[in-house]
């Protein structure tokens, strides 16, 4: 039988670290502000 | 293994700025009223695949007024945004378009106007002058005079009055009214007009001139009325502009379809 192993949730610092220097993707919309936001 | 959809269209890729411009071409080609918008943000962009080389798209976009009436003949690239401390006015707009073996068309296009918010003006600019109301007794006076005063000292053809565009009032530290307002030449010269003005009659379509005027009219401390009214020459009109040389509007925020 298959039992699922309790997995401890990852720590925060555990985390894989993001490779220095790398940004996130921007979100694809909403797009750049060309004037001002009203 | 079927092949991956394509990765959905970012706001700021350029085929999305592509079908933006086409959809605000087509919102000032088909307004009646008021002024052009110019492109603030594209908020959203859906592509609906319909088969081989045919999308349905629908966009959601952030239009800001410019200064240019929707009859001048500027090209939109050199119409200036109105200035937030100018008392911005913004546009919601979504329109739906097809590309179909790669060309754009729109399908529909619904658009709500609406002025920003007082208190965000007088937040960041505490004296600038507000948007008043088209109908204001102050607005309308200073309309009129205006029209008087230029109707009688020019040498050309006498002007009527086609829409109030927009209009300010501030009271401090003078109280005076500011208002634009679109207009057209008649069949008659301004002096014909003092004899007979029941006759002077707004253009044909095939000589139409339209023209935009400014004025301010200070009401305290002194009475003062400078105006300034520049007509755009004939054009050809597009079907849908001669709507306009039969009414006269007084407009508020707006909802065109």
């Amino acid at each position: 039988s298959v039992a699922k192993r309790a997995v401890a949730k990852v720590a925060q610092h555990d985390k894989v670290p993001r490779p220095v220097g790398s940004v996130p993707p921007p979100p694809p919309c909403p797009g750049r502000i060309r004037h001002f936001k009203i | 293994v079927p092949a991956a959809p394509p990765a959905p269209l970012g706001c700021d890729d350029p085929e999305s700025e592509a079908v933006a411009e086409v959809a605000v071409s087509y919102i000032n080609g088909h307004s009646h009223h008021g002024y052009k918008f110019a492109l603030n943000r594209i908020e959203n962009i859906l592509v609906l695949p319909q088969g081989p080389n045919n999308d349905i798209i629908f966009l959601e976009l952030d239009l800001l007024e410019t200064t240019c009436h929707i009859l001048s003949p500027l090209p939109l690239g050199n119409c200036t945004v109105r200035s937030f401390t100018a008392h911005a006015v913004e546009g919601d707009c979504d329109v739906k378009l097809q590309k179909l073996d790669g060309k754009l068309s729109v399908l529909a296009s619904k658009c709500h106007s609406h002025a920003d918010s007082s208190e965000d003006v007088l937040q960041l600019c505490p004296d600038c002058p507000l948007l008043a109301s088209l109908n204001n007794t102050d607005v309308l006076t200073a309309v009129t005079a205006a029209l008087n005063d230029h109707n009688s000292k020019t040498a050309d053809a006498y002007l009527r009055l086609l829409e109030i565009g927009r209009a300010n009032i501030q009271y401090n530290p003078v109280h005076l009214v500011y208002v634009e307002f679109a207009v057209a030449a008649t069949n008659c010269s301004a002096e014909a007009a003092k004899d007979n003005v029941e006759a002077c009659q707004l253009l044909p379509d095939d000589q139409s001139n339209f023209g935009f005027c400014t004025a301010t009219m200070v009401i305290r401390p002194s009475q003062d009325l400078k105006v300034n009214c520049q007509l755009y020459g004939h054009q050809v009109p597009a079907p849908d502009v001669l709507f306009f040389s039969r009414v006269v509007w007084v407009r508020s925020s707006q909802d065109t379809s």
